[in-house]
């Protein structure tokens, strides 16, 4: 779940 | 501490907050309309709603106090699900066609153009239809996209650890506040508490008929993917994948 999981933690803008 | 709990109108005003923007495809679809330039718009504009999706789903309140795990379980088991009631809300006001975006509308004879898609297209136009007979309003509308998401992957059973119990029952508390903002706006509506009931009733009969067509859709997408049909871009092939692993 690589682009999932990064979505998910990046702090949003 | 619990923050302090929302009010319905509170959490339906942060759940509107949280609507994306809307998405372009921003390229002309080539024309004549063949299978795979159809597919190709189709998977391209689903690839940039689902980023969007993403930071949609972490704006509705608790939804990211939730463990990592249930968080990803929700998203891979529901995209196709929350792709699918926005193109009807999208739709709900152009009978016999669908709004994918603003500069990429099908109709039905169009759609026919990719082989399997036209029973899927005629179950959305048809479940638009009921959402248009509802006059479904904005604020039920945001409400049934969230419980689409928090409600979406309760048939998986998670591990027992006690982080994921204790997710699972901040995930049903947030459900409830969710439901309690439905309820809440379906009673603006000044209906009888009978009518109101009824109101509930048919709103959630919809979820039922929007997983029927997802998983539909899910099915149809897995199969142009193994004919090789269209480029899957990364995150749509992921969350494909993922789900396909989950349902079977």
């Amino acid at each position: 779940h690589t682009k999932l999981l990064q979505l998910l933690t990046t702090k949003p803008e | 501490l619990n923050p302090p709990a929302l009010t319905p109108e509170q959490l339906i005003q942060q759940i509107m907050e949280a609507e994306p923007p809307e998405i372009y495809l921003m390229k002309d679809i080539r024309r004549p309309l063949t299978e795979a330039n159809v597919m190709m718009s189709l998977t391209n504009l689903a690839d940039k709603e689902l980023v969007h999706m993403i930071s949609w789903a972490k704006k509705i309140p608790g939804f990211v106090e939730l463990s990592l795990l249930d968080q990803v379980h929700m998203l891979e088991c529901c995209w196709l699900e929350v792709l699918m009631i926005g193109l009807m809300w999208r739709s709900v006001n152009h009978p016999g066609k669908l709004i994918f975006s603003p500069d990429l509308s099908l109709s039905r004879e169009e759609g026919s153009c990719v082989q399997g898609f036209v029973e899927i297209f005629d179950m959305l136009v048809a479940a638009t239809s009921r959402v248009r007979e509802l006059k479904l309003q904005r604020e039920e509308y945001v409400c049934l996209k969230a419980m689409i998401l928090l409600n979406s992957n309760m048939c998986l059973t998670s591990s027992e650890g006690s982080d994921e119990l204790q997710s699972r029952s901040k995930l049903l508390r947030l459900l409830d506040t969710v439901t309690d903002a439905l309820v809440w706006a379906i009673a603006k509506t000044g209906l009888t508490f009978r009518q109101q009931y009824t109101r509930l009733a048919h709103l959630l009969m919809l979820l039922s008929h929007i997983r029927h067509v997802s998983n539909k859709g899910m099915d149809h997408l897995h199969c142009m993917k193994m004919k090789n049909m269209v480029p899957l871009y990364d995150l749509l092939l992921e969350m494909l994948d993922a789900h396909i692993v989950h349902s079977s």
